[in-house]
């Protein structure tokens, strides 16, 4: 038996949103840990790895471990329907081939319940070691998206340099080039319009652009986004999500030929 | 163009 009720209902709105053009079917996977996810792209290029703890719910109960596997884009048709105040309560029975979705006004007067089927889906599950990153930088969930978007007017890939300067984000493309410095800025009046780089060495890696513009789906999650960059390993694009737990993007670099 | 790596060459299955 599995009952999990998300008084924020939106939050799961907003990550299917996050996720649902980047991954077709995934497995979620349930413990006493909370509600996970973790999924590649159809091109082994980028990774989805989603946690939302089980402190986080108003109610938890997750008997058994249990991996639940859905069609992302069919799970964000129903949640669509959910409001954005509605209370969302995931059920589902041991050993049943559906799910269901229950929706509560605040004011408890529209109630309302989706059922979804479950399908049989062969996870590649990949194990990320801890890593140490040269550089992490954390910036405005909204500048980065901003970013991501002026970019990939003008090329496909952007190179993210981070220097004692600052991050550069740089793309090239047929009609010319584009270079963008954000430098650290922490005398800012919030906390979440700061931009932080904690640089141990200079680092400089190529991406393609329309996996960030993919993440960067995310952005209603979270004010802040971090970076975390190493040499020759894939970057991660992390937005924490409040009380909750986070949604990261692993994307793998690209190099020379 | 860059080539573009897969993921699977960072990280191992598990």
């Amino acid at each position: 038996m599995l009952e999990l009720r998300l008084v924020q209902g939106s939050l799961l709105k907003k990550v299917l949103e996050a996720v649902k053009d980047l991954v077709n079917d995934a497995n979620f996977d349930c413990s006493a840990t909370g509600f996970s996810l973790q999924a590649m792209d159809s091109s082994h290029v980028a990774l989805v790895a989603l946690l939302l703890r089980s402190e986080g719910f108003e109610h938890y109960r997750c008997d058994r471990n249990i991996s639940m596997g859905m069609n992302l884009g069919n799970m964000a048709k129903m949640l669509k329907c959910a409001g954005n105040d509605d209370i969302i309560t995931l059920k589902a029975d041991d050993g049943s081939d559906v799910v269901t979705f229950m929706f509560e006004s605040p004011t408890q007067d529209k109630i309302a319940d989706f059922e979804m089927k479950l399908m049989d889906i062969d996870s590649e599950h990949l194990g990320i070691p801890e890593a140490e990153y040269h550089a992490i930088v954390r910036m405005p969930s909204s500048e980065f998206a901003r970013i991501c978007k002026d970019l990939s007017s003008i090329g496909d890939t952007v190179v993210i340099s981070v220097t004692k300067e600052g991050v550069k984000f740089s793309t090239r493309g047929d009609i010319g080039t584009a270079n963008i410095v954000c430098r650290q800025n922490t005398t800012v009046d919030k906390p979440e319009e700061a931009t932080v780089i904690e640089m141990n060495e200079p680092v400089s890696l190529t991406f393609a652009l329309r996996y960030f513009n993919s993440f960067t789906k995310a952005t209603p999650l979270s004010n802040t986004v971090t970076l975390s960059l190493s040499s020759e390993l894939p970057v991660v694009v992390e937005y924490k999500i409040a009380e909750m737990g986070y949604i990261r993007f692993y994307l793998a670099p690209k190099i020379e030929d | 163009t860059p080539m573009q790596n897969d993921l699977e060459e960072f990280y191992a299955m598990v």
